[in-house]
């Protein structure tokens, strides 16, 4: 779960746009 | 008065603002469902990586900031997140919402094994924040301001940063003498709750150790 991943982690998800994953 | 280019950024930033913030039914869940400590635990935790994926949905919003480099863009992102945060979380704490929901969330915060002494100057804060009678344009505005530190850590190119934060603190300060003619130091004292931000944004780190530990 996204709970588990770091804030960098988030971030660069969200910036590529991948937040479905 | 805003010329028309400052006019256009402020409608951008606001609608932008706007559209992204937390989904609705992940509020409610906050508001309606009874947990016990681990799940209050786990549902505080997802609140804060949709705050961090909305933030950064916003933040591709801000004129210039795709152009920056990468690595800039990520620096620039985790300096800020926990003060972007907090800035939305006031916004919810002083805004007029139905009778007893504020005590509902308040309630939740401080039953989240939270050591007391991160918690009351969080609430101090939102208090200050209210007393602002901040309008969405100055929220939207000091987000973004504060996104555009330009003295973050590891940032690379300061100077970038601060070609794109100065054109927004002048649609504020302007925004903030059209709006409150009578109240000189508004702008002044909008700027002052980025210092208390900062304060708050050096606690967090070990007030998310107390409360893992707790």
């Amino acid at each position: 779960p996204a709970s588990n991943l770091g804030l960098e982690d988030i971030i660069r998800k969200a910036l590529m746009g991948n937040l479905e994953e | 008065e805003l010329s028309q280019e400052q006019q256009a950024i402020l409608s951008f930033i606001v609608e932008a603002y706007q559209k992204h913030r937390i989904p609705q039914d992940m509020a409610k869940k906050l508001l309606q469902e009874h947990f016990n400590a681990d799940e209050n635990f786990l549902l505080l935790t997802e609140m804060a990586t949709s705050h961090v994926q909305v933030l950064v949905e916003f933040t591709k919003n801000i004129p210039g900031f795709s152009a920056l480099d990468h690595e800039d863009q990520i620096a620039l992102l985790k300096g800020s997140a926990v003060e972007a945060m907090f800035l939305r979380s006031a916004q919810v704490f002083t805004r007029k919402l139905p009778h007893g929901h504020t005590e509902v969330l308040e309630d939740r915060i401080r039953k989240s094994g939270i050591s007391e002494a991160f918690i009351t100057p969080m609430f101090n804060f939102y208090k200050s924040i209210g007393e602002l009678q901040m309008m969405q344009e100055e929220h939207a505005l000091l987000t973004a301001i504060t996104i555009l530190s330009p003295d973050r850590p590891y940032l690379k190119d300061q100077q970038a940063v601060e070609r794109l934060q100065e054109p927004m603190l002048e649609v504020l300060r302007r925004f903030c003498a059209m709006q409150h003619p009578l109240e000189p130091q508004h702008f002044a004292r909008l700027l002052g709750r980025l210092t208390e931000l900062r304060t708050l944004n050096h606690h967090h780190a070990e007030m998310l150790t107390s409360w893992r530990m707790s």
